[in-house]
């Protein structure tokens, strides 16, 4: 069976539809990338989007340059684990 | 494998082979209301099975309940088994039908089937997605890879054709509800337009009695309205069809949660997520055998 430890879902929420282009851009991706729970609707509603370990870094990297940042509360989090 | 229902426990979630030795010893036990049919078969060769809650008779009015379409919304299979248990139960006169859904082994978050075809490297078609009302317009995807891609046609997969089958030749299904995961939401047609639907009233208000129903139970929140204005445009799905066919009473069920938990639901949350939803549906059975056409 598949193992999915490691794997995050990442909770986004999109200011327009321009950023919700850019998620549908992941969802083309082949392979794919990641597994939308919730996909891109509509910028009021949140993309639920599970990203395997091994692609964390980049599609958060890709989230990033694009002006969709982890909120504070985790970089705290993850800082803190970091320490 | 277990001998009776009576040690088979529904605040679990089960494999497959566990439900279908459940639906087994179910029918042996209330042989007298329920039957197993088959149905059809799965891309994987799999028999797909309804269950068939009736007191006699033939081809009387019916509703059709589906629960787990989507292989990795559990708590909808949970439901599904717990919502037969309740039925066979409380014994009223009225013919229902049931469908399980193969859950695959291997991948436990998998949605789509896993129809293959050459030359296409990505497996799967969104049994959601699939059906022909609507089939291929926005909501749903061309690209064999995506999680809501439609098939090469309408009805090519042999899940739903199977499914369209049975409902076109029973010819008197009057309701129809179709039970997903996640979001909290209680959906009627359309999905694929935005254009509303000719008793659209009537649907929006049975749909706030069934959600005031669910939220009675454990104090729930759910949305409801039609699938295009609360949730998003999606074509080719199921509820639409039924609706397209003559089934007046077709609802959506996106059951719990919002997305703290997502597809992983606890199990601790099975008895009172079947439970809610329980009430929801049966306040749109009554509402369909109030109201004959």
């Amino acid at each position: 069976q598949m193992n999915f430890t490691g794997d995050q879902v990442l909770r986004i929420l999109a200011k327009n539809e321009k950023q919700l282009s850019l998620l549908r851009d992941l969802e083309g991706l082949k392979p794919q990338k990641v597994d939308f729970w919730r996909g891109p609707a509509r910028p009021s509603l949140p993309v639920d989007m599970r990203v395997p370990f091994s692609e964390l870094k980049d599609i958060k990297a890709y989230l990033e340059s694009h002006g969709l940042v982890l909120l504070d509360e985790e970089r705290e989090a993850m800082a803190k684990s970091r320490r | 494998l277990e001998r009776s229902t009576s040690s088979f426990s529904y605040s679990s979630y089960h494999t497959l082979e566990e439900i279908y030795t459940w639906i087994d010893n179910f029918v042996t036990e209330h042989s007298d209301i329920v039957s197993k049919l088959q149905i059809g078969h799965s891309f994987e060769n799999r028999s797909i099975l309804v269950l068939k809650f009736s007191t006699g008779g033939s081809r009387r009015p019916a509703i059709w309940i589906d629960s787990g379409i989507h292989s990795r919304e559990w708590i909808t299979h949970a439901t599904g088994i717990w919502i037969a248990r309740k039925v066979s139960m409380d014994r009223r006169g009225w013919d229902g039908v049931e469908v399980t859904c193969p859950a695959l082994f291997q991948n436990r978050l998998w949605r789509k089937n896993k129809s293959s075809r050459p030359g296409t490297f990505c497996i799967g078609v969104d049994l959601n997605r699939n059906w022909k009302s609507g089939f291929g317009g926005n909501g749903s995807n061309n690209n064999p890879c995506s999680e809501t891609y439609h098939g090469p046609s309408p009805q090519s997969e042999p899940e739903v054709a199977a499914v369209v089958d049975f409902i076109m030749s029973h010819g008197n299904v009057k309701a129809l509800i179709s039970i997903h995961s996640y979001s909290q939401m209680l959906m009627y047609p359309y999905g694929h337009s935005l254009e509303p639907v000719s008793n659209q009233e009537e649907l929006y208000h049975l749909a706030k009695d069934a959600v005031q129903a669910l939220y009675e139970v454990h104090g729930i929140e759910y949305i409801y309205g039609s699938i295009s204005t609360t949730l998003y445009v999606a074509s080719g799905i199921t509820v639409d069809w039924a609706y397209d066919s003559g089934i007046k009473y077709s609802f959506s069920f996106e059951l719990r949660d919002t997305g703290r938990y997502g597809f992983l639901l606890p199990a601790t949350q099975i008895i009172p997520t079947a439970q809610e939803t329980w009430m929801a549906i049966r306040t749109i059975m009554e509402h369909t055998l109030h109201h004959p056409y």
